[in-house]
């Protein structure tokens, strides 16, 4: 049977505001060593995301904002989604990870491309 | 059976030089869409590996050269090794990816934790 996402996701989710900088975001990365901050504002409703690939191709651009850089047609998933639907969503888009919703469309956490490869790891 | 590291890998390798600046590397980045660039010296070998996370926590921190922010102690695969070996080795090392190497010490290809996604997706 395959797994679903709230049995695989990473509950603790980091996120920042669309007005942070993008040296803010950069420094939140740096310190806990993932790669997607969903963005949220002050009611907490998902607005977008950013990851390390939006910072990295930001050098030399001169933006400076996190509203600047985010994409604001998030792909996300459900908590109750089985894992093989969002590996073939994030193969589809292109992307390396999703932020997870529960049924009142708040954010309970993120899913990547990491948590699934971890999956291929495991001894049969 | 479990795939090999070769029947999942992606033989395009894009890599740049230690001298090379990080605006550079940020812009290679953008312009092909993925996160790793393998670091080879004018000899070809493999002197390090820089991804979007390393380029996006050199934000303000005055850098400009990928030496200065490049990992020199690489995790590699080979090309004949069965993909859950890698996939443990990325989960053990907190890394989204790795070079791979022919018999030679070449690199050939470089596999990530998006290729091994894509696995999970696989219809049975
Ligand atoms: C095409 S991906 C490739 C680079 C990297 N693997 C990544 O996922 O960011 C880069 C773009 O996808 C966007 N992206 C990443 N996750 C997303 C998601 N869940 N929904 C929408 N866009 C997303 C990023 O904001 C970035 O602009
Ligand atoms: C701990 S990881 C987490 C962030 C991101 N997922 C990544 O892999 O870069 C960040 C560090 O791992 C390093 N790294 C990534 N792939 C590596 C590899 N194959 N061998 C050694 N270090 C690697 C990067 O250079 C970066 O400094």
């Amino acid at each position: 049977p395959v797994p679903l996402v709230r049995e695989v996701m990473t509950r603790q989710v980091v996120t920042v505001g669309p007005e942070c900088s993008i040296a803010e975001a950069a420094r939140i990365l740096a310190e806990k060593g993932f790669d997607h901050l969903p963005v949220v504002d002050e009611h907490r409703r998902l607005v977008g995301i950013i990851t390390s690939w939006d910072i990295a191709t930001s050098v030399g651009t001169g933006k400076t904002r996190v509203s600047e850089i985010m994409t604001r047609k998030v792909v996300t998933a459900r908590e109750d989604e089985p894992v093989d639907s969002v590996a073939r969503s994030l193969e589809l888009h292109s992307i390396s990870g999703v932020p997870v919703l529960n049924e009142r469309g708040e954010v309970t956490g993120v899913l990547t491309s990491d948590d699934l490869s971890k999956l291929v790891g495991r001894r049969r």
